[in-house]
């Protein structure tokens, strides 16, 4: 099963996510593939403090090469990424585009994979949706990010129907919600109309421990058990797990 | 005198600062024009409620067409943009690249051109580095951030080194700073021991009216001008245009 987070609005939470999610899986002794499609590394730099070796950059698929997953805790493997992988954003679109995917079709033996994005519409991020079963979308609550959430819910129904694959939106989680804002009740309720079952129950609050957490490379829900933030991401992965066995 | 916002890393608040810097550079009376290069169009939703008209959309340049700016504020002029322009993104970049530059060169009578760009080192980033005299990177205080400044620094040196223009980095801006953070005062000792000079005295305080403000299409020097955001901003105003007189 592969999960693909996904979001064109930069620094929604989609890499801490996916840092978060992959440990809770990992935890529940599911066999989890993490995969960073962000030039930018975001995600490898969470799990290694040292440079990425070569062998186990993402960016070997679009040399019709196969990437070596590194094992960075029990349970999890990480294929990840640096910089050089933007050399192939822009290269010729077609030929890429499949190569993800079809990597992916000979690593079997994996409960979850789950991958991150760059906040782009770009080549990896559709490669990255045309290979996945669900697609969740982490959201902060603002203009920009919910503005663009329309036109992102449509494209990913737009690639489904034109390449005849099988990806679906599991949901839309808001993250870095801070109670103090009235403007979150509000904008709470235009989400609900307009997304109403897509939108997962659990919000994550904004907490200043998150982003130390990211900073250390140690989950919030180890730096930092019993805090908001990790009771938030505990019930949020309970709520995925029920919503993939229901669909 | 043209400066570009940009930053690879998502999120850290380019688009807030160009629209605030663009309503501070047009109420000190200077003729501005602001220009949206991301295909989300966050900027061009903060000076217009309802959709672009395609012949102010910069995405024309890609078709050697000149777009029109429209005036949005008293000496306040934008071309926006919205998703069409992504059809250009994975074009061959080499026929886009100097498009934007070649434009602007046609649009003389403004003091000052404010372009934002996409969280990417893409096609239209790097047309804008190349079209302009000065580059701003907002950064927020977070180890991605950080870690991904000093590529970024570095990328800026390389394409002025290969193209020989004159694009310079004005300097550094630490936004979204939590007063409450012990890992900001670690975190700018840090940036203040690698980028010295670079950094401005200025740091912009995370403040929900920012949120609200950019929501509303009404700067937060107007909706809350007594507040510390406001005042950071008119104060990084002042360092900024010292700093253009002084290089
Ligand atoms: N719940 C939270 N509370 C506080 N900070 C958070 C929270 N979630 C994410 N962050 C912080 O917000 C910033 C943006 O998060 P992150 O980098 O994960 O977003 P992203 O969508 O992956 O960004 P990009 O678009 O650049 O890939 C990071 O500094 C991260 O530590
Ligand atoms: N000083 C601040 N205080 C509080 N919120 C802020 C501040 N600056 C920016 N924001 C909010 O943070 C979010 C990210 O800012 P913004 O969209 O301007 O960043 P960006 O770098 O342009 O993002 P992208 O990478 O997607 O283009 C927005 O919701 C914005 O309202
Ligand atoms: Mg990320
Ligand atoms: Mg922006």
């Amino acid at each position: 099963m592969r999960i693909v987070m996904t979001n064109q609005k930069g620094g929604v939470g989609k890499t801490t996510l996916v840092f978060h999610l992959a440990t809770l899986f990992a935890n529940d002794r599911k066999s989890v593939l993490v995969i960073d499609l962000d030039p930018q590394g975001n995600l490898t730099s969470c799990f290694l403090r040292s440079d990425l070796p070569p062998q186990n950059n993402i960016a070997l698929v679009c040399e019709d090469k196969r990437p070596e997953p590194i094992t960075v805790a029990d349970h999890l493997d990480l294929v990840g990424t640096d910089s050089s992988l933007s050399r192939y954003e822009n290269h010729d679109p077609m030929d890429h585009l499949e190569a993800i995917g079809s990597w992916l079709d000979t690593t079997a033996g994996y409960d979850v994979t789950i991958l991150d994005t760059p906040p782009s519409m770009g080549l990896f991020t559709r490669g990255a949706l045309l290979a996945s079963d669900f697609a969740i979308i982490p959201a902060d609550v603002s203009w920009f990010a919910l503005k663009g959430l329309a036109d992102l819910v449509k494209s990913i129904e737009i690639l489904r129907a034109s390449h005849q694959t099988s990806i679906r939106l599991l949901g839309i989680v808001l993250n870095n919600v801070q109670e103090r804002q009235s403007f979150a009740q509000e904008t709470w309720a235009v989400l609900d109309d307009q997304y109403g079952y897509l939108l997962f129950k659990t919000t994550i609050p904004e907490s200043v421990r998150v982003r130390e957490a990211t900073s250390q490379g140690i989950p919030v829900t180890r730096l930092n058990p019993r805090g908001k933030a990790a009771e938030a991401y505990r019930q949020l992965y309970k709520e995925i797990v029920s919503r993939l066995q229901t669909v």
